[in-house]
């Protein structure tokens, strides 16, 4: 339905806009690698079924995360490695995936591989965008491309929400997924102080500043 | 039942 398609393709909006950023500015600063590489995990425990997406839909949006990803870890650590400040980006990712590696094992659907790996990579994402807020609290502003991209990572899960609740009510058989719906209602919450920022401050043309 | 067989959304 609409809402996920417009979910789909704002995600894949805001990795176009982080690379067109990267590669613009020649510079990956103020973009936290950490949640980069928590990125690639999210999509590789996630996506392991690529071998058999049944929809040409979903295979093409797998490989495109998963290839786009694995580019913007590369230029980030290798093309412009210069321009990396680990300094900023000091956010302990253990929490994180340790939260997701707990909830993974303590309610997957089911106890097999996919399962377990899919859970983790769903709650393993709604907490990912952890260490970019942590550094942008920290730097205390971004470049406008930045805070695009993190208001289009954002939407894409955010869209997800009324997704949920248009196939709740259209589709009979559908059953509600509750590791994804409760992990994508957290992750849009972490989302919440940043897009009221991004309302009131880039959408009137200004820096992107915290108060 | 949950939904369990494989994941139809990314």
């Amino acid at each position: 339905n609409i809402f996920r398609v417009l979910g789909d393709f704002s995600h894949l909006a805001s990795i176009f806009i982080l690379l067109h950023k990267i590669q613009q500015l020649k510079s990956c600063s103020g973009i936290s690698f950490k949640s980069q590489v928590l990125y690639m995990l999210v999509y590789i425990t996630r996506y392991l079924d690529l071998p058999w997406t049944s929809s040409p839909y979903n295979f093409i949006f797998k490989v495109l995360f998963i290839s786009s990803e694995l580019y913007i870890i590369y230029l980030m650590a290798r093309a412009y490695k210069p321009t990396n400040d680990p300094n900023l980006d000091t956010f302990h990712v253990e929490f994180l995936l340790g939260f997701a590696g707990l909830l993974a094992l303590l309610f997957p659907y089911k106890y097999t591989i996919l399962e377990v790996f899919w859970a983790f990579s769903i709650w393993l994402e709604s907490v990912a965008i952890l260490p970019q807020l942590f550094m942008l609290q920290r730097t205390g502003e971004a470049e406008a491309m930045t805070a695009h991209y993190i208001a289009a990572l954002g939407m894409y899960r955010a869209l997800y929400i009324p997704n949920w609740i248009y196939r709740y009510f259209s589709e009979p058989t559908h059953k509600v997924d509750t590791i994804a719906v409760t992990a994508g209602i957290l992750q849009t919450i972490l989302y919440s102080d940043f897009f009221w920022i991004y309302y009131t401050k880039v959408m009137r043309g200004e820096k992107f500043k915290l108060p | 039942k949950e939904k369990v067989q494989g994941h139809d959304e990314l």
